[in-house]
């Protein structure tokens, strides 16, 4: 891909983030 | 069914189908979800995001899904 490890990085870094909210929103569902 | 809109459904559905790494530009969504104005698809990507459904990638503008892969 032509994305730099600075792109990849940020971008795993914001995947983290996203599955941390979604896990959080799933438990204040139950 | 999952607790959310149409639209935010179409959204997260075209978000999850793109497997470009960078995923996908709010104008690439707007192109093809004809029947739905730039604000609305903003709105759904906003609250996807704060659900966790998506994530921003290279920046603002464009996006991918926590679910794909």
């Amino acid at each position: 891909s032509g994305l730099t490890e600075e792109q990849k990085r940020k971008i795993e870094e914001n995947r983290q983030k996203a599955l941390a909210r979604r896990a959080e929103r799933l438990a204040a569902q139950r | 069914v999952n607790g959310l809109t149409a639209h935010q459904s179409q959204v997260l559905n075209l978000i999850k189908s793109c497997s470009d790494p960078e995923g996908l530009s709010l104008k690439e969504l707007k192109s093809q979800l004809h029947n739905i104005n730039m604000t609305t698809i903003k709105q759904a990507v906003e609250f996807l995001s704060s659900e966790g459904h998506i994530y921003s990638t290279v920046d603002d503008d464009h996006y991918k899904s926590t679910d794909a892969e």
